[in-house]
């Protein structure tokens, strides 16, 4: 964790259904590995952090302190990808879902 | 109504999607989970269907029916007339769910050939051997699928009639039905039924549930399922706190927590003292004799309710000296000096 690099960028994390109490009805997986975004979008930003426009701009405002109280751009997922899930619905019928936006590809600062 | 598409191995939906390979060995580990939580054993050709379906997105990306979302319905099995009715509930389909395809996944068993029909032989042909003339075709199948809404007693509207040609062998066969649960859904009629009759009586032991019960397949594309909090509304089937914690509001002596309650206890016996002694200004009780004397004021007559308006501060020149507080009869309004004021602002 401490070698993690202090501008935005992804973090593992794994996520156990059974750590969420759902494990009881998803039947498949048992856990996935969902990462998060952290880290600084302080100004002047690294291309790697593949700032926005608006980022940008509001970093720089931020950083000359125009308007006081502008806070640093945030670090958000940018590509996210989608999970399969198989659980069972309220009559135990078996059920297969493909969600969107399940796990961090990479972040971005926005 | 497509073909009978009739193969051994697992079945798949019949129009036309790649069939599965290998037969009945189920996916990895995932159809022992599931067989465990479904308190089945891992015959479950159901189960095991959609174990291969996940398997196939999972490793392939492939999205299962061209949608993002496949429903599996069980079979309840009745007998109506004597005769073997399985009942779908359609009911937990969600109204974001668009159907693309449904399919109803059945097994024929093998078919009971007629024995070969004897005739008598004719006494005056010696040597005419009893020939024995082939056995009749085999019995065809008819499926008739009903659907009713879910208090109805009637038998219910019948949504379809097929009738197959029996299989050379026993093994499971799939068919399209997505016209009837599509109708069926647009009426309300949640509840499907489907009667497979081969026009013989049904054997005695026909109300047992089967390992080969049959089951339908709904393949939907969920419309609602790229809004942000999609996953909570399928998956999150409770609140993460369990039940029966207090809410944070709640009355603190009600709380389970000893320290909430301790707390609690503590600031009410502050409060049973009232604010008087705690919000005392520093020097009323410094006040000079005479004041007291002469005006025989008891403390709690200086604050006639518990919120005073504030006064506009005097100007500097005609502020009073240090010590000099004289209360003025004419108000109640007390005045002190700047650094009581400071003092107090500080308490």
């Amino acid at each position: 964790q401490w070698d993690e690099p202090r501008f935005c960028s992804r973090r593992y994390l794994k996520v156990d259904f059974a750590d969420i109490g759902w494990n009881e009805w998803i039947l498949s997986p048992k856990s996935f590995d969902a990462y998060y975004c952290a880290g600084a979008c302080e100004f002047p930003m690294p291309k790697i952090v593949r700032p926005s426009n608006h980022a940008t701009i509001q970093s720089i405002v931020r950083a000359v302190g125009i308007v006081p109280g502008i806070p640093e751009p945030c670090c958000v997922p940018d590509k996210m990808n989608s999970l399969g899930v198989l659980f069972l619905d309220e009559n135990r019928n078996v059920v297969l879902k493909v969600y969107p936006n399940m796990s961090v590809e990479t972040c971005a600062c926005r | 109504n497509h073909p009978g598409h009739s193969w051994t191995g697992l079945p798949v939906i019949a129009d036309g999607v790649q069939r599965d390979k290998d037969p009945q060995h189920p996916p990895g580990d995932a159809a022992a989970a599931a067989a465990t939580a479904l308190g089945q054993g891992p015959q479950d050709m159901v189960t095991v269907h959609m174990l291969r379906l996940y398997e196939k997105y999972s490793r392939r990306g492939a999205r299962p029916g061209g949608g993002n979302t496949v429903r599996s319905f069980r079979a309840r099995l009745e007998v109506v007339d004597q005769k073997a009715v399985y009942f779908f509930n359609l009911t937990s389909m969600q109204d974001s769910e668009m159907i693309l395809t449904a399919t109803f996944h059945f097994y024929s068993e093998p078919p009971r050939w007629p024995r070969a029909r004897e005739m008598p032989c004719k006494p005056r042909a010696k040597n005419a051997s009893c020939r024995l003339l082939p056995p009749g075709p085999p019995a065809r199948l008819h499926l008739l699928f009903r659907s009713l809404s879910q208090n109805a007693a009637t038998h219910g509207l019948l949504r379809g009639a097929m009738a197959l040609a029996p299989p050379p062998r026993g093994l499971w066969q799939a068919k399209d039905i997505s016209s009837i649960v599509k109708a069926a859904r647009r009426d309300g009629e949640l509840l499907l039924s489907a009667q497979l009759d081969s026009g013989e009586k049904d054997l005695p032991g026909v109300s047992r549930p089967s390992p080969h019960a049959p089951y339908i397949l709904v393949y939907a594309n969920d419309l609602a399922i790229s809004e942000p909090n999609s996953v909570a509304v399928t998956l999150q089937r409770y609140d993460p706190f369990p039940a029966g914690d207090p809410e944070p509001r709640a009355a603190p002596n009600s709380s389970a927590d000893p320290r909430v309650r301790r707390a609690a206890a503590s600031s009410s016996s502050a409060q049973a003292s009232g604010p008087l002694q705690d919000n005392e200004l520093p020097g009323l009780d410094e006040m000079p004799a005479h004041v007291h004397h002469a005006q025989h004021y008891h403390k709690h007559e200086f604050w006639s309710s518990p919120f005073r308006a504030l006064k506009p501060r005097p100007g500097r020149k005609d502020r009073r000296k240090k010590g000099q507080d004289v209360v003025t009869t004419s108000s109640q309004m007390l005045d002190f000096d700047e650094k009581t004021m400071q003092k107090a602002r500080r308490r």
